[in-house]
């Protein structure tokens, strides 16, 4: 099954 | 001191019903643009973003920035004791740490207040930046959510693939696989029946069905959902909210090893 990617991979914290 | 007053409670008894199971706490921002809310749910694979902006209420003080971090289990505990037709209006004074409710019944015979506790809540807030999408789908939302709740039935991941000739919707699972095409389709009696695809390149990517079928849960909101890809980011899943914002969720794709 594919590896479920996480959203701090595409946004930096602000 | 905060003061908005919203004729149509039920905006918020639906938007809390539609996040509260995603998002344990959150804090809500309120300043004299609008009242927003952005959080993560506790694995930081999906977000929701609401925004409601000042215009859409009948009366908005917020007097200073404001941030007021809130259970949204409790919340919803309470604003389900609001009827569906009554006015909510939210209070908070400056440094309190407590917020108040108002429900009053559309002919003024019952008023009621509800005072909950504030909590601290560590401020995880993400920078979105706006983003050119390679396949935007406006479908109705009724139909996106019955594919989501059809095809979890089947398997726990929707593959959602865009070309000139529709939206592909794509399972697999033990017993077998599915696949829904939803084609472009414009030529209905009703705006908001419409499926319309707006594409700059074919995209396909694989997300969890879990969370798709929870941001489903704001379908009540709006007649449509529109949906943007792109390959290099996370899927945004957007329900407007009549005249006044909207709700958005964000989910980072599955990736293959």
């Amino acid at each position: 099954s594919p590896l479920q990617n996480n959203l701090m991979e595409y946004y930096c914290m602000v | 001191m905060l003061e908005l007053r919203l004729v149509q409670g039920s905006l918020l008894k639906k938007v809390l019903e539609s996040i509260k199971d995603l998002v344990n706490d959150a804090n809500f921002d309120c300043s004299s643009s609008g009242f927003s809310l952005q959080a993560m749910d506790s694995s930081h694979v999906a977000l929701v973003a609401l925004l409601l902006r000042s215009e859409g209420f009948e009366h908005y003080r917020c007097d200073r920035n404001m941030s007021m971090g809130m259970n949204l289990g409790n919340m919803s505990k309470m604003l389900r004791c609001a009827g569906n037709d009554d006015i909510i209006t939210i209070k908070a004074d400056d440094g309190s740490d407590t917020v108040t409710f108002m429900f009053e019944s559309p002919t003024q015979d019952k008023i009621s207040d509800f005072e909950m506790k504030l909590m601290d809540i560590d401020s995880e807030h993400l920078g979105i930046p706006e983003a050119e999408y390679q396949s935007i789908v406006t479908m109705p939302s009724a139909e996106f959510a019955r594919i989501c709740k059809d095809l979890s039935g089947i398997g726990d991941t929707v593959v959602i693939s865009v070309t000139k000739e529709g939206v592909k919707f794509s399972t697999r699972g033990d017993i077998g696989t599915a696949n829904i095409v939803c084609r472009q389709n414009t030529t209905v009696d009703k705006p908001e029946e419409a499926t319309v695809i707006n594409m700059s390149e074919p995209v396909s990517l694989t997300f969890a069905l879990r969370y798709m079928n929870s941001f489903t849960k704001a379908t009540t909101l709006s007649n449509t959902v529109t949906i943007s890809l792109s390959s290099e980011l996370p899927v945004v899943v957007e329900y407007k909210i009549a005249e006044m914002g909207y709700i958005r969720f964000y989910l980072a794709p599955k990736i293959e090893e």
